[in-house]
């Protein structure tokens, strides 16, 4: 914007801007810009460094209900990773394993995938570079049985944290958000309480359609939290605004990378700064 | 939907004569809310508005027509056009074989289009062959190799770094005969300088008919960026947009064709390997306006 001085109708436009550019959304970004111009209206904005204060502070007041870290629970604490495909589940989850076995945790993963090709190698890899045990059936056999095995060995066993990868599905397909809610009832059934915390993984890099994915995910599952990946590119994630005001889902986790520390705890004023970057 | 909310502008009465340029600039608010919120990249929207505004302005109202309808007719038009004519096929080379090189970013559907271009080639009475020219993704040789063995098509796999792999390939099936060889990349942000001069460096060595672009239709406001880079960088000769049968508007396909100039050739509606499908700029028009 240029730090000093008055704010012209030009810098309004650029703000603007910046957010639709941030996959913020149209809805989003005028419920922002009417918070700035009211603002301005009462004399509560000092040129342009003001605005930009003004703006950061209505855009952490839209993230405050969603603010929450990834804790686990007594053990057998389940973690469920859910979220469309290719939005970087399974990588995710290879993150977190190290970030336990990192805290002296003992994880077990579950090889959930059981329909895509190689899905069960690639967690399998995984499992074996951070050094942890993992769960697995043949492929194309039923998710919820991959589920019901793992979590008996994760009580027999003593697990501190179990993690299950599910398939990358479309929110759409009502089959296969059926299959998930049964993997669900199967977990609580084996373990009351369990999945503790389903985590739904977006891509930064995805538009307005994040919006759709959280609402019926989070429909269908009780999403406790969300990831936001692939925030190393140049995608902002905007969108995940929208998500937090209509849906208040924590935004717990950031994957910065593919290597398996390459994730970090959500943080919204870094997450604000970068928006404008 | 944004003919209702056109028709909010327009009124509903036939017969009406010329439109005003306040009714257009009214109408064209419309359309650029609808385009944004289908996440069309907003200069792609600006200059879409811009050459709408001078073909609606005074224009008159056709037979039989209300504004509305008008006006949406105007629209789809321009956004069909925009999307590039009929069907475009892959282009093949004189002489076997063809090249085609899979390029774009982590987790668009690169190895799984791959398979299913295979797969149709493959029905075409083609011979094709799959190269697994990703050595980074755990498990990513597996699972080309796993879709091959369902298509029943080949998977050149094996030492050394991309490049040589690519190469290697297209000489094994330059000796054998074979018609097209199907190159799957890393998926890489286009951003990597490292990763993005590994693309030219097998560009540069196989010489590919083809280069597609595998975008995922949920694509948002970066499409335009991301794909304005792959085609500066590698000159791209088309576009698969995938995950097309959900319900994502799909406005990345009209950032994406607005700046390579590319068709988008295909797109993917499914998990399963069948599900590949030639692009039809018309449904996807109305899909991106709502
Ligand atoms: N740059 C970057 N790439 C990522 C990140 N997270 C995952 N990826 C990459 O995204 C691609 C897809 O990751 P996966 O973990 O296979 O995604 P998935 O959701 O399990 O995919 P499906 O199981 O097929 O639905 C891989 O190439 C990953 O390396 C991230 O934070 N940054
Ligand atoms: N629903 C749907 N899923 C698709 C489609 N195409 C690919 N996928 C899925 O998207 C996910 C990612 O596909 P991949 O083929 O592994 O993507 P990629 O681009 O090779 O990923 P990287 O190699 O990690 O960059 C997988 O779960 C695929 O099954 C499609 O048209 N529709
Ligand atoms: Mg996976
Ligand atoms: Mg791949």
């Amino acid at each position: 914007l240029g730090i000093k001085g008055e704010v012209t109708r030009e810098d309004l436009e650029r703000i603007e801007e910046i957010l639709i550019s941030a996959d913020v959304g149209v809805e989003t970004t005028d419920k922002l810009m009417k918070a700035l111009e009211k603002r301005m209206a009462r004399g509560e904005v000092r040129g342009k460094e003001g605005i930009m204060a003004a703006l950061r502070d209505e855009i952490l007041r839209l993230l405050q209900g969603a603010q929450g870290r990834l804790e686990l629970g007594p053990p057998p604490w389940v973690i469920m990773v859910v979220g469309v495909n290719g939005t970087g589940k399974t990588t995710t989850i290879a993150k977190l394993a190290r970030r336990f076995a990192n805290e002296g945790r003992k994880v077990l993963l579950v090889a959930g995938d059981t329909f895509r090709a190689a899905a069960i190698e690639q967690l399998e890899i995984w499992a074996d570079r951070v050094g942890v045990p993992m769960v697995k059936h043949q492929p194309g056999s039923h998710p919820s049985g991959v589920v019901y095995d793992a979590l008996q060995a994760a009580r027999a066993r003593g697990y501190d944290v179990t993690i299950i990868d599910t398939a990358g599905r479309l929110h759409t397909k009502v089959n296969l958000m059926e299959e998930l809610k049964k993997m669900a009832r199967v977990a609580s059934k084996e373990l009351p309480g369990a999945p503790h915390e389903t985590l739904l993984v977006l891509d930064a890099t995805t538009g307005q359609n994040a919006l759709s994915q959280a609402r019926l995910f989070s429909q269908a599952v009780p999403v406790t939290g969300l990831v936001l990946t692939k925030l190393d590119g140049t995608a902002k994630g905007g969108i995940i605004i929208a998500i937090a005001g209509e849906l208040s889902i924590p935004i717990k986790l950031i994957g910065v990378g593919e290597g398996m520390d390459d994730l970090q705890d959500f943080d919204a004023e870094a997450f604000v700064e970068a928006l404008f970057e | 939907s944004l003919s209702d909310r056109i028709q909010g502008i327009l009124g509903k009465f036939k017969g009406k004569a010329r439109l005003t340029e306040k009714e257009v600039d009214a109408t064209l608010r419309e359309i650029r809310l609808a385009l944004l919120e289908a996440d069309v990249h907003i200069q792609v929207v600006r200059q879409f508005t811009e050459s709408l505004r001078s073909r609606l302005i005074g224009r008159e109202v056709t037979g039989g027509l209300t504004p509305t309808q008008e006006v949406v007719k105007v629209v789809s038009e321009e956004i069909q056009g925009l999307l590039g004519g009929s069907h475009e096929g892959l282009k093949f080379a004189s002489r076997p074989p063809t090249g085609i090189m899979m390029v774009g970013l982590q987790g668009s559907g690169k190895t799984t289009t791959a398979a299913k271009l295979a797969l149709m080639l493959k029905k075409q009475g083609k011979w094709p062959l799959l190269v697994a020219a990703d050595v980074y993704r755990p498990a990513a040789v597996e699972q080309l190799v796993t879709l091959g063995k369902e298509v029943g098509v080949e998977v050149y796999h094996g030492e050394g770094d991309p490049v040589e792999i690519c190469g290697r390939a297209v000489e094994k099936a330059r000796k054998d005969g074979m018609d097209v060889v199907i190159m799957d990349t890393a998926g890489r942000l286009h951003v990597d300088e490292l990763l993005m001069v590994e693309l030219e460096r097998i560009k540069g060595l196989v010489q590919p008919q083809e280069i597609l672009l595998v975008a995922d239709a949920m694509t948002g406001q970066e499409a335009a960026n991301v794909a304005r880079t792959f085609h500066e960088r590698l000159n791209l000769t088309g576009v698969v947009l995938t995950k097309m049968e959900g319900d994502a508007r799909g406005g990345a396909a009209l950032s994406i064709k607005a700046v390579t100039g590319q068709p988008i050739k295909f797109v993917g509606v499914g998990e399963k390997l069948e599900q590949l499908e030639p692009f039809h700029p018309d449904r996807m028009a109305s899909r991106i306006l709502g």
